[in-house]
């Protein structure tokens, strides 16, 4: 689009447009961006379309480069990492991809299965345990989902692992009960130690549109959200909200999920995400 | 909200009459906006529009209402008349053992829309028959067979390591011993752009020939929509859609962007967890839900 030899003219504005809007960036970020690259291109009186292009990159590196933070294990035993966000995104399945990582770093991992509500979420989550190497606590169906979470952070600490992954029930952030659940565990976990959770990680679906920064806000304002797992890049979704969730609540990228395999998880790295928006 | 936006634009109209070109292009650029925001893809807006303002141009303003209710009630009524109006939404369920066959992207909500399809059609005095060809997801077959014991509803028990092809043949050729009807298949999520699983969509369709094949799409879908429902539509031949997760606070607009580029109705909409969380779709509500 942005290609040597053409103009900057009023066309190429509205293709911009179409580009940002239909890679979910959302109208009041893209307008943002526009009104920047234009003022821009009036101040240095440019006239090439690929004068454009690094201009708009560095824009969407401004916003996106502050919140490019890996997760990282703490220092102290366990780091626990409580799991979230709503129904169908791929929460347990990343969780499986994180346990996966470490334990082939030959690190000792272990999952709660604090989702005590859905038809065979337990039966999931024990599968990929598994596959991963790392070790499941679970209570029955239908378990008060706090008490899986302490009972699981016990266990942990007792038992120095490395990591804890608590897998909840997926919700939708308009639920007020469910997301007051949420909150209890929160508590539950840090009354057992002050520290825990030492991440809340919200996972989102990269094919949802403007919803995500609704769920995005919602899950922060119940949990402080401390990292952003964004999955299913490997479809054709470009996940553009990314933009305006760091813009406004700038809470570090961790994960990128790129597939179903336990492989399939990356580290979110702000130069090839606004390169992949462009392709 | 949208209606205060546009009584902006035409209160410099003095009087009725006419919706002039220049006012209704006003307006417009606000419903735009809403449209965009409520994840209408890009391209949809623009042709919707297109239409919006060739019907509102030189229309008489009713004398009830004012210009930009005026431009509301257009958009409105074309955003309904889009999604289906008072189009017949039915099930085709016809013939001996019709299969009713679920498809979609990753997590939509399939398996569960299986079990509240069967609830819904046990309710009407149907026998349904659940079926998982899900092999690839940990625990599928479980979670449909939950799910089918919880509303007591008779469901498929794969074979270890059976082609889904197989199941899908040998669970309709029991569903018509037992003379369950219709046949709910449920299949495993997947990319439109993932040629070998599209491939496996296909066969299994030429293997039970579904009188439905319905894409379970997620609301909050954004501009993606477009691709995913002409994906599947293109490789595999849809007869409606499902649009799941409206109890949650999505604008919706991916019910009107899927429906504009493959035409076929959407049916029902998942309103919730639980397995009776399923409805009719209304044209009406979800059009006042994009417009926001
Ligand atoms: N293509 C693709 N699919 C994914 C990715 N992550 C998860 N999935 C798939 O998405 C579907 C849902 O994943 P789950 O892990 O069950 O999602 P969840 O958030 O735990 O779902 P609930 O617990 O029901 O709310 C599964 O079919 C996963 O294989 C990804 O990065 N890419
Ligand atoms: N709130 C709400 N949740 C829903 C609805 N429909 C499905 N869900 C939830 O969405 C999540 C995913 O549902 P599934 O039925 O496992 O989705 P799926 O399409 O079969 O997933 P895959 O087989 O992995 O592709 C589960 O947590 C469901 O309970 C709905 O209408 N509303
Ligand atoms: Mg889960
Ligand atoms: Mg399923």
């Amino acid at each position: 689009l942005l290609r040597p030899g053409k103009a900057i003219e009023e066309g190429l504005w509205e293709e911009l447009e179409e580009l940002l809007i239909e890679a979910d960036v959302g109208v009041a970020a893209t307008q943002r961006l526009l009104e920047v690259l234009k003022e821009e291109a009036r101040r240095r009186d440019l006239k090439g379309a690929e004068d454009l292009y690094p201009l708009l990159k560095g824009e969407i590196l401004r916003t996106l480069k502050p919140c490019e933070a890996p997760f990282r294990l703490q220092k102290e035993r366990p780091t626990v990492v409580f799991v979230v966000g709503v129904n169908g995104v791929g929460k347990t399945t990343t969780i499986a991809k994180i346990a996966h990582r470490y334990t082939s770093q030959g690190r000792r991992v272990m999952v709660a299965a604090a989702d005590t509500f859905r038809a065979a979420a337990i039966d999931q989550l024990q599968i990929w345990s598994q596959r991963a190497g790392a070790q499941m606590v679970r209570h029955r169906e239908g378990a008060d989902p706090s008490a899986v979470a302490y009972d699981a952070l016990q266990a942990a600490s007792a038992r120095g692992y490395d990591l804890l992954l608590i897998d909840t029930a997926g919700r939708l952030h308009t639920k007020g009960d469910l997301m007051e659940e949420l909150k209890k565990t929160k508590r539950v976990l840090k009354k057992l130690k002050e520290e825990a959770p030492h991440e809340v990680l919200l996972v989102l679906d990269a094919t949802n549109g403007q919803n995500a920064l609704v769920q995005a806000k919602t899950f922060h304002q119940a949990l402080e959200v401390t990292g952003i797992a964004l999955v299913k890049l490997d479809g054709t979704a470009k996940g553009g909200i990314l933009v305006a969730i760091a813009e406004e609540l700038k809470i570090p990228l961790r994960f990128l999920g790129v597939g179903e395999g336990l492989e399939d998880l990356e580290d979110f790295e702000a130069e090839a995400f606004v390169e992949a928006l462009f392709s | 909200a949208l209606s205060e936006r546009l009584e902006g634009v035409f209160r410099k109209l003095r009087g009725k009459g006419k919706l002039r070109e220049t006012d209704v292009r006003e307006a417009l650029k606000g419903v735009r906006l809403a449209l965009l925001e409520a994840d209408v893809n890009y391209k949809v807006v623009k042709e919707f529009l297109k239409a919006v303002e060739e019907r509102a141009v030189g229309e008489e303003v009713m004398r009830s209402l004012t210009p930009a209710q005026q431009v509301i009630k257009i958009v409105r009524d074309e955003l309904i008349r889009l999604m289906g109006g008072e189009d017949h939404r039915e099930l085709d369920l016809k013939g001996p053992t019709p299969v009713v066959m679920l498809v979609g992207l990753q997590g939509s909500g399939k398996t569960t829309t299986a079990a509240k399809l069967a609830l819904w059609l046990k309710g009407r005095g149907k026998k349904p028959y659940l079926v998982p060809a899900d092999p690839y997801r940990p625990a599928a077959g479980e979670q449909l067979q939950r799910l089918a014991s919880q509303i007591g509803v008779p469901c498929y028990l794969p074979k270890e390591g059976e082609a889904v092809v197989e199941t899908a043949r040998r669970a309709r050729e029991e569903a018509s011993r037992q003379s369950l009807s219709p046949v709910i298949l449920d299949t495993a999520g997947r990319l439109h752009i993932d040629e070998a699983l599209m491939e496996e969509l296909v066969r299994l369709k030429e293997e039970v020939g579904p009188r439905e094949v319905l894409l379970v799409a997620d609301a909050m879908t954004g501009q993606d929509a477009v691709k995913v429902a002409r994906g599947f539509e293109e490789a595999l031949g849809l007869t409606g859609v499902i649009l799941t997760k409206l109890d949650g606070d999505a604008r919706g607009g991916a019910a009107l962007s899927i429906k504009a580029v493959i035409g076929k109705p959407i049916k029902f909409a998942g309103v919730g967890e639980r397995l009776d969380a399923l409805e009719p779709f209304h044209p009406s509500s979800i059009a006042s839900r994009i417009l926001g």
